[in-house]
């Protein structure tokens, strides 16, 4: 192997070689693009297949808040976790034979790029914004539901500016546009940090989803294999409820087009770093978060529909 | 690349709608750029928010004013990004 330091934070350069080598490293490990940034930086998927076409499939992705460097760092753990333990872990192994796994690290490389080179507190994309001095939309306040609703902001210039259309950021359409295509995906998974919960839809709303009592037991269930490794505790719940209300976000417009298992987590810690957590801490929250992803993706496995 | 000495990053806890709607006042003022990390919404949720070096006394006697309480999280952020610069060049020089 390259000996790639999943324990420390890397460059886009070094993450986009890192899938490089897991895509050589596994036959059934892909790098598709399913787009680009508005800088025109590519969107790099990886594709965990063992066969079959357009099979039921799951989704992850990280990063689409870049400062939260937390996610994209597990989610590179995650991608080899994944790919080292099919044929070894009956779980992983059962799920590759049957479903397909679409795994985006780095959901906003403009932004990402940013925070190493500009401004470690960016958070949003990079497009400019006509009319207005400032520049970027964030990203989880992009989605076509409950767009320019509460908890989105009008304003270019604040950090939870929803943009001037739904959609309207080329990293929220692209990947709009490849959930549309595929047509198949049974589950989103959407990492974010900080503060330590587990959330589905909806924000725009606090009525309760249609399947509520599901998602909210699946939830728990998620926040218990979190707890088992190191005691870290994640509050569970609808994004409106358990944080705050918000327009556009992603889990709400996936929920809404079909997709039922929709979460998003907010990864470590409660605050004492929040989303500037050391390095140090990134293998335990990786490790600490996988068992919660697979628990969700077994669930979904087992409940075809 | 942008620096943030001085910068402080506070956990607000209000204990009532009318808190959170002066903070949601605070949050509209344009001129102190604050950077909310959690915005604020109900009273139940504590609200995280940078401070640049420039506003922090202000912010701070604004919330003594309004009998907000409040605790520093992070007392000097270029801190803690120095630090966080320093551990990814060590790890690149072993990764070499």
């Amino acid at each position: 192997g390259t000996g790639f330091d999943f324990g420390t934070y890397h460059t886009l350069e070094d993450i986009y070689a890192e899938l490089d080598h897991l895509a050589s490293e596994y036959s059934f490990v892909e790098k598709i693009q399913i787009g680009q940034s508005y800088e025109k930086r590519p969107l790099y998927v990886l594709k965990f297949s063992t066969g079959g076409s357009n099979r039921p499939a799951i989704w992850l992705d990280a990063g689409i808040h870049s400062r939260e460097w937390v996610t994209q760092a597990s989610a590179l753990w995650i991608a080899n976790k994944i790919a080292s333990d099919y044929g070894t872990d009956a779980s992983v192994t059962s799920l590759l034979d049957h479903m397909d796994l679409f795994l985006l690290p780095v959901a906003n490389p403009d932004g990402f790029v940013y925070t190493h080179t500009s401004n470690r507190m960016w958070r949003k994309t990079r497009s400019k914004i006509p009319g207005s001095v400032c520049y970027g939309v964030d990203p989880n306040r992009n989605w076509d539901a409950g767009f320019g609703g509460p908890g989105a902001s009008k304003n270019p210039c604040s950090d939870s500016y929803h943009g001037p259309s739904a959609n309207s950021e080329v990293e929220v359409r692209s990947v709009v546009d490849f959930i549309k295509s595929h047509g198949n995906f049974k589950a989103f998974l959407t990492l974010h940090s900080y503060s330590q919960l587990l959330m589905y839809p909806y924000g725009y709303k606090c009525t309760r989803p249609a399947d509520y009592a599901e998602l909210e037991s699946l939830g728990r269930s998620a926040a218990n294999a979190i707890k088992s490794l190191y005691g870290t505790t994640f509050q569970v719940g609808p994004i409106c409820t358990t944080i705050y209300m918000a327009g556009g976000t992603t889990i709400d417009w996936t929920y809404a087009n079909g997709v039922k298992y929709s979460f998003s987590l907010e990864l470590r810690d409660t605050g004492r770093y929040a989303f500037l957590l050391p390095s140090s801490h990134i293998l335990p929250t990786a490790t600490e978060t996988w068992p919660a992803l697979l628990d969700i993706m077994v669930h979904v496995l087992e409940h075809p529909y | 690349l942008e620096t943030f000495v001085g910068h402080q990053v506070l956990r607000v806890r209000t204990s009532n709608e009318e808190q959170v709607k002066q903070l949601q006042l605070l949050e509209s003022l344009e001129h102190l750029q604050l950077d909310f990390w959690i915005n604020p919404s109900a009273s139940a949720v504590p609200v995280d928010v940078r401070i640049p070096a420039a506003s922090v006394q202000s912010v701070k006697a604004f919330l003594e004013s309004h009998g907000i309480e409040y605790s520093i999280l992070i007392e000097d952020l270029q801190d803690v990004l120095d630090q966080e610069k320093q551990d990814m060049a060590r790890a690149a020089q072993r990764q070499r």
